[in-house]
């Protein structure tokens, strides 16, 4: 369960 | 992106257009605390750094910008229009903002992805969005009345975050079991604070109530 950097949301 | 993520994007909006339409077109902001919106514009302010550094989407950055906008102009209107100003519930909005901001902000230099000032700025306007509303829901409960327009923009404003919820659900099946724990979490904590209120506000649709918080 890696966490995954993505900020693509608001 | 998906539906539900959209949803919940025109929910946080319309929530939003609510709260100004109130203000604007009644003159007053009875009801809402300064200290929420304040924070919101610290949370949009660390969130939205990344528009100086990446572009996703002309929807993303249109939106930023939006948030951005809008949740300057109503802490403008609470602490400087004439009329509005004056509407203020003062001396019963009296939240400190630094008992929510600054565990936020150490929480976010222990728990985060990246040691690196956007990413824990990032990361801190996550964990204060999930705690902003504390001073919206006590002063409500402080309340005798609660009018229309500030219930509905609080609902909308829970029911943002429970749709991103559900967002992230559909996304973890759909898009390569991505696991986002700091969101995940965070949103799960931010709809939870809300359940009591959800719980009275639907009770008193059902009934034709007004809606009041028991103290």
């Amino acid at each position: 369960f890696q966490e995954t950097k993505f900020h693509d949301e608001l | 992106m998906n539906v539900f993520r959209l949803a919940g994007d025109m929910t946080h909006l319309l929530s939003i257009i609510i709260l100004l339409l109130k203000i604007r077109a009644t003159k007053s902001c009875t009801g809402i605390s300064l200290k929420t919106q304040e924070l919101y514009v610290i949370v949009f302010l660390t969130r939205y750094l990344d528009l100086f550094t990446k572009y996703i989407s002309f929807y993303n950055t249109t939106m930023k910008l939006v948030f951005l906008g809008t949740s300057i102009s109503i802490v403008w209107y609470m602490r400087y229009h004439k009329v509005v100003k004056q509407t203020y519930n003062k001396d019963q909005d009296t939240f400190r903002h630094y008992f929510l901001a600054i565990p936020c902000f150490l929480l976010a230099l222990l728990i985060h992805h990246e040691f690196t000032v956007i990413e824990v700025l990032w990361t801190f306007s996550i964990y204060l969005e999930a705690v902003a509303i504390l001073p919206q829901l006590v002063l409500l409960q402080r309340s005798r009345n609660i009018d229309n327009l500030t219930g509905n923009y609080v609902f909308l404003l829970g029911a943002y975050r429970a749709l991103y919820l559900v967002n992230w659900v559909y996304r973890y099946f759909t898009e390569n079991h991505l696991v986002r724990w700091i969101p995940w979490l965070s949103g799960l904590v931010q709809t939870t604070l809300y359940a009591d209120f959800f719980y009275y506000y639907i009770k008193s649709w059902k009934n034709n109530e007004k809606l009041q918080l028991p103290a």
